[in-house]
């Protein structure tokens, strides 16, 4: 099972879309996926059509006192309407998480331990991160065996985009973790020179952990979220799908690699 | 002393944008204001050429427990090269505060405290916040005499907003505070059906707490970010500036208003 983290302090750079296109992609080939919402603002579990304030069995209660470690992680996943796709939502008492855990140990392998009790099941799970630092996203690197870290194409991302990386680096060194990441510039708008710019200096500055691709600007991904429908499902020849189609055809063959070099 | 907070636990909706633009007007007329990044992640600071990592004196310090409660909060305010635009900067360390507090209490009143002891030095305070419900938005909800909520206008960043709405009638609650909002569509795009069926829907369901107005998208707020300079001082005439501008008389209506009824 492979369980991909998709991650930045930065509000607003795509991560939902990011999670939510990948997730369709997969599900239109027949995968076994499942999405999973960390953010207590809850935008994946609304795409889907779920409430976050609901209170529903979800994330929260792998952590929650009075269910974690007790509860099955199975009876936290969701159906949606679409075959293949499953979601384990969020909810908004996820807000308190870090003020109620404070400084308890041991808490940042409660998704990795979650998720392996359900290797069997998925081919492929796909974390959709807050835009904080915070005891979930530590969850979520933990968990997961590749990172991939949006970032909007415009000049202060980029400074976004090293202290993100800086983050990371800390979290790695506290945790002895090392983790694989892939940077993915969104929101490409060929028409705007901050965003000409950015790109090439992206290319410059990250080239080795930089995707080679991008994903450009797409009002079809507003049209999609209108309908909660992942954009794949609903427009497969988009400009924005077919840049997801090629994200994902380079984390995978990424993936062979791997595997053929262990 | 006006002090406005800008909100919303929805990432990248403007809400930096939003506090950097009203800035910029104020300080154009020659108006005494002060910028507070309550974000971790820095972008205001960031925006105006300091370094979130640093640990350049900021609002950190208001909270740190060896300096909480002894730092003249004149020495946390620095100035920018814009006359009369001040910043009181983040810092990564911030993100560490809900948890290093966790259930303490008589800490939702450390920014109302530093901002009075400095009421006579400016004419406007703009808070920045973060894009999560945390120790730092709290301390804005109770230092602010008026919210501003920037709403992006697609429809799932409706649903968004009514989970914001809930938060915030929460803390009102449990804090016995009133808090007086406007609810502020932004990246309106004409061009998309989402972004018009959201407007409408916002109009009809929020009419009363919404700003008559809206942000269209335009590029030049990108074009700005690259170069550290607030858009309505590098470029006046923008359409994203007018329309700030727009907003800016509405609140000074409403303050004048405000002040003649009490
Ligand atoms: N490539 C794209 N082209 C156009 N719009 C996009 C694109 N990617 C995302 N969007 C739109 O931008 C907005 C923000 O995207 P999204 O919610 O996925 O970001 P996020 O990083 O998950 O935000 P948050 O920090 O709140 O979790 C949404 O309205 C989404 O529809
Ligand atoms: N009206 C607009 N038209 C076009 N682009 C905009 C507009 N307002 C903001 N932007 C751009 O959208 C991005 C997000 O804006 P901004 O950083 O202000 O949002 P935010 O809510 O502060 O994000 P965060 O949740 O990370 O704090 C930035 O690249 C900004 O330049
Ligand atoms: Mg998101
Ligand atoms: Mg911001």
């Amino acid at each position: 099972m492979r369980v991909w983290a998709v991650a930045n302090q930065k509000g607003g750079v795509g991560k939902t879309t990011t999670a939510v296109s990948l997730g369709g992609l997969l599900a239109a080939r027949g995968e076994n996926t499942l999405l999973v919402d960390l953010d207590p603002h809850g935008s994946l579990t609304a795409y889907f059509g779920m409430d976050p304030e609901s209170g529903t069995a979800g994330v929260y209660d792998l952590f929650r006192q009075t269910t974690a470690g007790s509860v099955h992680p199975e009876t936290l996943v969701h159906e949606t309407r679409f075959p293949h796709l499953h979601v384990m939502p969020a909810s908004t008492a996820m807000a308190t998480l870090d003020r109620q855990l404070g400084g308890r140990e041991g808490m940042g392998l409660v998704l990795h331990r979650a998720l392996t009790a359900m290797s069997d099941r998925f081919d492929t799970v796909i974390l959709d991160c807050p835009p904080m630092l915070g005891v979930l996203m530590v969850n979520a690197l933990a968990a997961c065996n590749r990172l991939l870290i949006p970032v909007q194409t415009e000049t202060l991302a980029l400074k976004g985009l090293e202290r993100m990386l800086h983050t990371l680096d800390m979290i790695q060194r506290s945790r002895r973790m090392k983790m694989d990441y892939l940077v993915v510039p969104t929101m490409f708008d060929r028409r705007t020179r901050a965003s000409v710019q950015s790109l090439r200096k992206l290319r410059a500055e990250h080239a080795d952990t930089l995707w080679e691709g991008m994903v450009p600007v797409d009002t079809q991904f507003r049209e999609a979220s209108t309908v909660g429908i992942p954009l794949p499902l609903m427009q497969p020849d988009a400009r924005g799908v077919e840049a997801y189609d090629w994200l994902l055809r380079r984390l995978e063959r990424d993936e062979k690699q791997h595997r053929a070099a262990s």
